[in-house]
């Protein structure tokens, strides 16, 4: 089964269309293994992505060099999906 | 498994096998109104389950789809509470129960079963259908760029590796086909509504074009009632408009299709994350979020049953 241990979802704000081309750009560095959860379009909409652990020092870097801005909206994905199944597991027995 | 649908468990997620069993409790139950139509396989050849709530012979249509996109957990886990809720308020909601007199519901609650399977036994990330892609070690095709409507235009990849692959050719996936020839075989079909999660957005055609639907005055006045039914009972905020204008060009989209086959009533639905967890919404959110959206379904319906075409 595929974890995702240390992973993270960033949720992006762009404050331009040049932040969200910059946004696609990094979309199609497949060797950084980004999901994005929701796609850079346009400013007025949020970017969610989730980042493989191995990436976010990458990821974090780009942002920041690029002055935009981010939270973090899941701090660890693997937690998350680990406390679902306790709670499908805690229902089923 | 829970021994009936009144001590099922509505307030966490479940596997396929379960969602599977409460089909065939909530049939068993409701020998006068709920019947099972399967109307395909999938790649893995597991059953298209529907359910068909039906009072009357020979009834217009409302169909309605959950977990085409095996990862939005969330909207399977809705479609469950609103078979229930059917079957609970038929004849006790006066409003249901008149749609109901007059119309048939038809509810596939895994619409992508080997999608949503794998999401609980292997990746809970999966999106797509499940099937090879020759040529390709990437699987799957997304099943909502792979509908005969603007099908490899913009807003969908060629990729076998993007999340967004359209597939080879249109109604290529069987969890597609099989509802493609439901609906042409039925006829009859007056709105259709496909959920996914997560962005919180109700969404009429187009997706492939920008051209606006011919109909776009009368969809977006249904949709502006339905988000405020839906706020009105948690506050939840809702975008909503056409697809292409509201969030952005998808090609093969599947109410686009549906709209182009005469469905004037074709909605999707992105259901809530409430900006904090995404496709992980927490099992405790999953009764609210479908509370807030039958509140929409409803809105719909009634306005379907009220302005017949």
């Amino acid at each position: 089964k595929r974890t995702f241990e240390g992973d993270q979802v960033l949720q992006i704000t762009a404050k331009n269309e040049a932040q969200i081309s910059l946004l696609k750009e990094l979309s199609e560095q497949e060797h950084l293994g980004l999901d994005f959860w929701r796609e850079p379009i346009h400013q007025s909409l949020p970017v969610d992505v989730r980042v493989p652990f191995n990436s976010l020092q990458a990821v974090r870097a780009f942002l920041r060099y690029n002055k935009i801005h981010y939270n973090v909206m899941i701090k660890d994905v693997q937690d998350l999906m680990d406390a679902e199944q306790r709670q499908m597991v805690k229902y089923r027995t | 498994f829970a021994k009936s649908t009144d001590d099922f468990i509505y307030t966490t997620y479940h596997d396929l096998n379960t969602i599977n069993s409460f089909i065939d409790m909530i049939v068993a139950e409701n020998p006068n109104m709920v019947s099972k139509i399967v109307i395909g396989q999938s790649y893995e050849n597991r059953p298209l389950n529907v359910l068909k709530f039906s009072t009357g012979a020979s009834r217009p249509g409302i169909w309605i789809d959950t977990g085409i996109h095996s990862r939005e957990w969330v909207t399977l886990a809705s479609g469950i509470w609103f078979a229930k809720k059917i079957v609970t308020d038929y004849g006790r909601d006066p409003i249901l129960t008149d749609i109901l007199n007059n119309y048939d519901i038809f509810l596939e609650i895994a619409t992508n079963p080997d999608g949503y399977e794998y999401t609980h036994t292997r990746d809970r990330m999966w999106r797509k259908t499940r099937k090879p892609n020759p040529g390709s070690s990437c699987v799957g095709v997304d099943p909502n760029r792979n509908w005969d409507a603007g099908f490899g235009g913009a807003g969908s990849s060629s990729s076998p590796c993007s999340e967004t692959y359209r597939g080879p050719s249109a109604h290529s996936e069987s969890e597609v086909k099989a509802i493609v020839d439901f609906v042409k075989s039925h006829g009859n079909i007056k709105a259709f509504v496909s959920i996914h999660s997560y962005s919180q957005m109700l969404l009429y055609p187009y997706g492939y074009t920008s051209t606006p639907a011919k109909d776009q005055a009368e969809l977006h006045e249904v949709v502006t009632k339905a988000v405020s039914a839906l706020q009105s009972l948690y506050n939840t905020r809702y975008r909503y408009g056409s697809i292409i204008t509201t969030i952005y060009q998808a090609s093969g989209g599947t109410i686009d299709w549906t709209y182009n086959q005469g469905i004037k009533h074709s909605y999707t639905f992105e259901l809530r994350d409430t900006g904090f967890y995404g496709f992980l919404l927490p099992a405790e959110q999953i009764v609210p979020t479908a509370e807030e959206t039958w509140l929409a379904l409803m809105a719909i319906m009634e306005h379907t049953k009220n302005n017949p075409y």
